[in-house]
């Protein structure tokens, strides 16, 4: 589970500060799926980055499990952030010099760990990327740079897992395939899964939806399919 | 204007060879939008790379206006897209060491002519950039760097559009902006745009739609809103 309370995020100072975030608060559970919504620029990306670890909030506290993050050195939070998180990026910050098979199972060479050969089998396979396994990611198209990132956040089957913007590049079909992975990674395996979305269609897998702007939740909608 | 004559592209040899186009013909005029759909790689940005003069075919031939790209040598293909292209990327491909701004005037500056005030300004403001032309792509949202790379493609108010996913990062709000600045350099400035797109929201502001498959164009549909 993952939990933020009163987070602040900061740019800038004086006139020209931007409050990218400005006093969040909201608890994600075990095995539940939340979809969070806003404008462009409400917030969401650098919401997902300090639920993560990944960027340092200028106040407020965030935990991931019962581990508060603002205590952490860099190195505890590198490997906690190994061990317990996936992170699906907007621009998907695949490394050009590996292929995409290679760019899937880092997180696992990283924390030392073998890859399971039927996870990984079911993961491609699924997400259509079994002959695209020795390209880099320049000789791959938009569409499947985005699967070869939400895979490589998949193979690790993480407690949490933050996708942000997972589907934009990716047709229907393949967006319905890495939607159903996402609800049955949460079904099945109890994953806690925050996904930032804009396609209305995507956030309907979800349990629930939170709305954000200007830096502040507007709101929340359970069970968004009618 | 643009055409496209039985255009191949394809990419390795033998039996590991990919052809991300295999046999594309399409006519795309002035005053006309034309959306182009199909599965995640199919071969739609190859198609608009090819086109715009950015990608060489294995064989085929693209005209732009009267033009023939196969026999221009590489600094003739560069004048000519700096004087009658925008391309809008699908990885925006912002200059990370220029603001917000100085992307948006670089084709200009690169062309040595002077930003009409008055464009700039309409530009800007309807994107809703104004407060964000002084900041690094880094420091920008993911809507709001697709929203610098729209505007950038726009400013040169070129013969040609080319909008690689335009909105995939963007709620519908930013979106709709886009879309209709896009319909409207078509309407009011007899442009021609060329727009990918997996959302069909996005595809129903064109005059007709595209669909391609296995890289080849598998139906036309007209008029798509109902
Ligand atoms: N340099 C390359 N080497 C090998 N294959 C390539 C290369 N560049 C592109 N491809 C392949 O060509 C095919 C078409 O790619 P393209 O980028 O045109 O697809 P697309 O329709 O734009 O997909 P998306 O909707 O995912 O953006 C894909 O299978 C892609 O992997
Ligand atoms: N390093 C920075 N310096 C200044 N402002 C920043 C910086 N990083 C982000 N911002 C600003 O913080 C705000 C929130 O950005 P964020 O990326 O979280 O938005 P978002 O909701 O993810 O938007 P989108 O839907 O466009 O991806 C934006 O206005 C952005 O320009
Ligand atoms: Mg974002
Ligand atoms: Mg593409």
């Amino acid at each position: 589970s993952v939990e933020a309370e009163d987070l602040v995020k900061v740019y800038g100072a004086g006139d020209t500060a931007v409050y990218a975030l400005d006093g969040v608060t909201a608890a994600f559970g075990s095995g539940q799926f939340t979809a969070i919504m806003g404008p462009s620029g409400s917030g969401k990306s650098t919401l997902m980055h300090c639920l993560a670890g990944l960027d340092t909030p200028t106040s407020g506290e965030v935990r991931i499990g019962d581990t508060g993050l603002s205590g952490l050195s860099d190195r505890a939070l590198t490997l906690l952030r190994r061990r317990r998180v996936g992170f699906v990026f907007q621009s998907f910050n695949l490394l050009p010099t590996l292929t995409a098979g290679q760019n899937i199972r880092l997180p696992l060479d990283l924390a030392g760990r073998k890859p399971d050969p039927r996870w990984e089998n079911e993961v491609v396979t699924r997400l259509n990327l079994t002959d695209r396994l020795d390209h880099r990611p320049a000789e791959l198209s938009g569409g499947q740079q985005q699967r070869v990132a939400c895979a490589r956040a998949l193979m690790t089957r993480p407690d949490v897992i933050f996708a942000d913007e997972p589907t934009g590049n990716l047709d229907s079909a393949s967006g319905a395939e890495v939607l159903s992975f996402l609800r049955s990674s949460v079904r099945e395996l109890r994953q806690t899964v925050i996904m930032v979305t804009h396609d209305p269609v995507a956030a309907g897998y979800a349990d629930r939806v939170l709305f954000l702007a200007d830096g502040r939740v507007h709101g929340e909608l359970h069970d968004p399919t009618p």
